[in-house]
């Protein structure tokens, strides 16, 4: 997906199965992962990875995410139209009523602004990647980690998933791959790259022990 | 909900809680 337009919320065809981890386990890292960390990441999600036998090639689709949010959601101002928020709480408030069954539009849940790395990381559910495509892949592909600081990097590296996150108000965003997928973390902050984050993500997620 | 697989389920209505949480916090 190239846009930064809205979200599918009930379409199958972009809710394919795939093979999961334990995601009560997959949480329980993610949560480890960022609430632990000295650094304010906002967001860390799990890419899993699976093969597909007929074009041959791996695929990385959404295995499971722990959204924090950001330090001072006050400061956090939203560079889209009213007409775009409208839509996020029109999104959100469908979703709500899917998964809970009560279509309340008074819910706290939808009454609050949705902000920019909020709306990035609900579309990050509906996304997928082929191996060496998009930073997710590119990172699995390559078995190397790819640590991107700084608004102008973002949107310079070439790839539609940094340049969105950047869009989305993102200036920090990582991607650690392991064998059966890719830890991205993402943050409103610069934050400069750091073996101990590495470290720590590779200790959480080697799931062969 | 029909369509969407159990595991994005349980992300999202995590991520709906959480919101709910930080909205009643703010």
């Amino acid at each position: 997906p190239g846009t930064t337009g809205s979200l599918p919320p009930t379409s199958s065809s972009m809710f394919q199965s795939q093979p999961i981890l334990n995601q009560e386990t997959l949480q329980q890292r993610l949560l480890t992962l960022i609430d632990g960390a000295r650094e304010s990441w906002t967001y860390a999600i799990f890419w899993q990875s699976s093969f597909d036998n007929t074009s041959g090639a791996a695929h990385l689709g959404w295995g499971d995410g722990y959204y924090r949010g950001e330090e001072n959601r006050q400061r956090q101002q939203t560079t889209f139209s009213a007409a775009e928020q409208e839509n996020r709480k029109k999104v959100l408030r469908e979703l709500t009523s899917l998964i809970s069954g009560s279509s309340s539009s008074s819910d706290a849940v939808v009454d609050d602004e949705v902000t920019d790395t909020e709306w990035f990381f609900l579309v990050s559910m509906t996304q997928s990647f082929t191996s060496g495509v998009g930073l997710p892949g590119q990172a699995f592909m390559s078995s190397i980690p790819i640590w991107v600081t700084g608004s102008d990097t973002l949107t310079g590296s070439g790839c539609e998933r940094a340049r969105q996150g950047q869009v989305f108000g993102l200036q920090t965003m990582v991607c650690v791959p392991m064998a059966n997928g890719v830890v991205e973390l993402g943050s409103t902050e610069p934050i400069y790259q750091n073996s101990d984050l590495m470290n720590k993500v590779r200790i959480l997620f080697n799931f062969n022990g | 909900p029909r369509g969407i697989p159990q595991f994005r389920k349980v992300s999202l209505a995590r991520f709906l809680e959480k919101r709910k949480e930080r909205a009643m916090n703010a």
